[in-house]
């Protein structure tokens, strides 16, 4: 149900300024951005995709349903007209101009700021100007993704980055997306720095003798002169691969140059041949072989990979200690895109560790994760250290709604001792312990309630 | 949130707004609403999301999907268009200059 008009409500204490009003300049849009929608939302998942700012199973029209889809990445420039005090004063407000972050500047993992009015004209007073944190999930082009939870209402808002302070990077094209009927927990972004490329370019072929206006639209940080600027962004950021074994495909991260650790449903047969992609160096691919893999009733879903030649430039992450419930954490992975898109990188915070024996066996985090994000590392945001690898998400088999907000990882420190002593001695014997784990350990990953020792008859 | 945030939400506050569309004389039709960022106040620029156009297009929302289209003018829309622009008290925008009495807001439909 959406928000239904009743009384006025109070306003929070910033009083708005009066509705304005506009003309329409231009309607626009960034044929690389719809280039990109095309690639990776209009293959042959199609009719999984949708964009929509209703839920599915909502009583919608085809017709909205097409308009929505044929207005995905679509912008429009206005001119707010003076208002009666500008117009008797002849000047309007001034202040200081948007800085715009170029294309590519912002890296992956970088945080971003949301802004935008949930249910769009509906209570600006308790609405206007919401912020949302999270980061930059992913980019293809001007096509970006953020984890940063947006609502119906706020399209076209503005995305702005940390690093440069303050720039205006992106724009809210789709506060939602589902994939298969589920919400993927990610929105979609067009940057900016392209739209307003565009802008200037139209309004010079629409209007000649607007070359004032074009001259107003805000430039971006470093241009004309400078360099763009470039931040590297968290090397933890290009640590996952993807791995391929058969039909299936999942996520890994390299624990040493050439053994790689993923998930047993990514790669469950010894033996097996297994193709590992890096981003880094682009494209790059490697054969190698399942050396191990835990058997089915083991609840450490966990497989290692030793590649046939070192994987060059992809880091090798420095595992943890012990964790600290609460502290930020980032999955990196190739789920939602597999290989049509590098990595996601997904944020939140240790939401969970759980204990056996005081002995860490499960992690939860507050990172959206969806399929194809399986055997991923779950790092520190802070430090880059390794926390653990990603198991699941969650799915509730009575409704069948998937939960990408909470999920589950083993924790390193299971899998580093044995990790080591294989690397060092090629010696398996400590990831088959891992196949017989305690029933303890079995009765937390089957989430099932702990075991209570029955009472004992008195008879 | 901390410092390093401080431009961000500074820059979010004085760019945010809010966009509305209707149809001139027909309230009953409602109103189509979007956010958007003032990219500019001298003169006063706004980029904001297409989708509220799309009811107001004279050759429906098939122009947004023509080959080659980039972009379309301004008189794509009908003449009944009516636009509206609302933000939040800004440094550069004193509360006793702000009009009170202008146009009030149509709530989206539900």
């Amino acid at each position: 149900a959406g928000p239904e008009p009743g009384p006025p409500a109070l306003p929070r204490g910033r009083p708005l300024q009066a509705p304005r009003p506009a003309r329409l300049l231009l309607l626009l849009s960034c044929p690389a951005f719809r280039a990109h929608v095309a690639r990776l939302f209009r293959g042959e998942a199609a009719e999984q995709w949708r964009f929509e700012s209703w839920a599915p199973g909502d009583e919608v029209s085809e017709d909205e349903e097409e308009d929505q889809l044929r207005a995905l990445g679509w912008f429009a420039l206005l001119r707010v007209l003076p208002g009666e005090a500008e117009a008797r004063e002849g000047a309007e407000e001034r202040g200081a101009p948007v800085a715009v972050a170029p294309l590519g500047a912002v890296p992956k993992g970088a945080p971003l700021l949301a802004c935008g009015s949930p249910f769009g004209a509906f209570c600006p007073d308790i609405f206007l100007n919401t912020l949302s944190r999270g980061v930059l999930s992913n980019a293809a082009g001007p096509l970006l993704l953020t984890d940063a939870r947006c609502l119906p209402g706020t399209e076209g808002g503005g995305v702005f980055a940390a690093r440069p302070p303050g720039a205006l990077v992106a724009l809210v094209a789709a506060p939602l997306c589902w994939k298969a009927r589920e919400w993927v927990g990610l929105t979609l972004l067009c940057a900016v720095a392209p739209l307003l490329r565009a802008a200037r370019a139209a309004l010079g072929h629409l209007h000649p003798d607007s070359a004032d206006l074009a001259a107003r639209l805000p430039q971006e940080v470093g241009a004309p002169r400078d360099l763009p600027f470039q931040d590297p962004g968290p090397p933890w950021a290009t640590a996952a691969v993807l791995v391929e074994c058969g039909t299936v495909w999942g996520s890994g991260v390299a624990v040493a140059p050439h053994l790689v650790v993923t998930c047993r449903h990514v790669a469950p047969r010894e033996g097996a041949r297994v193709l590992v992609r890096s981003s880094i160096p682009k494209s790059a691919a490697i054969w190698g072989r399942v050396v191990f893999a835990t058997q089915a009733v083991s609840p450490y879903d966990i497989a290692v990979v030793r590649l046939q030649e070192d994987l060059a430039g992809v880091p090798v992450p420095v595992p943890v200690d012990r964790f600290q419930e609460g502290e930020a954490v980032s999955v990196v992975g190739f789920g939602v895109f597999g290989q049509a898109c590098g990595p996601s990188v997904t944020s939140g915070i240790l939401s969970a560790v759980v204990h056996v024996d005081d002995t860490p066996v499960m992690l939860q985090s507050t990172c959206a994760v969806h399929g194809g994000s399986s055997g991923g590392p779950l790092f520190s945001t802070c430090s880059g250290a390794l926390l653990g690898i990603v198991a699941s998400n969650t799915r509730d088999n009575n409704t069948g709604a998937t939960y990408p907000h909470l999920n589950f990882s083993i924790p390193i420190t299971v899998l580093r001792p044995a990790l080591q002593r294989y690397c060092r001695t090629g010696d398996l014997g400590g990831l088959r312990k891992l196949d017989h784990a305690a029933q303890p350990v079995q009765v937390v990953w089957r989430l099932q309630r702990p075991l209570v020792e029955p009472p004992r008859s008195k008879l | 949130m901390g410092r390093p945030w401080g431009p961000a939400m500074k820059a979010a506050e004085q760019t945010g707004c809010v966009v509305s569309a209707s149809r001139a004389g027909r309230p009953e039709e409602g109103s189509w609403s979007c956010s958007g960022v003032i990219l500019s106040r001298s003169p006063g620029l706004v980029l904001c999301h297409g989708g509220i156009f799309t009811p107001f297009l004279r050759a429906g929302s098939g122009a947004l999907t023509a080959p080659g289209a980039a972009f379309l003018p301004g008189d794509s829309c009908g003449d009944d268009l009516r636009l509206h622009v609302q933000w939040g008290p800004t440094a550069v925008s004193p509360a006793g200059r702000a009009e009170r009495n202008g146009v009030g807001l149509c709530t989206p439909q539900c």
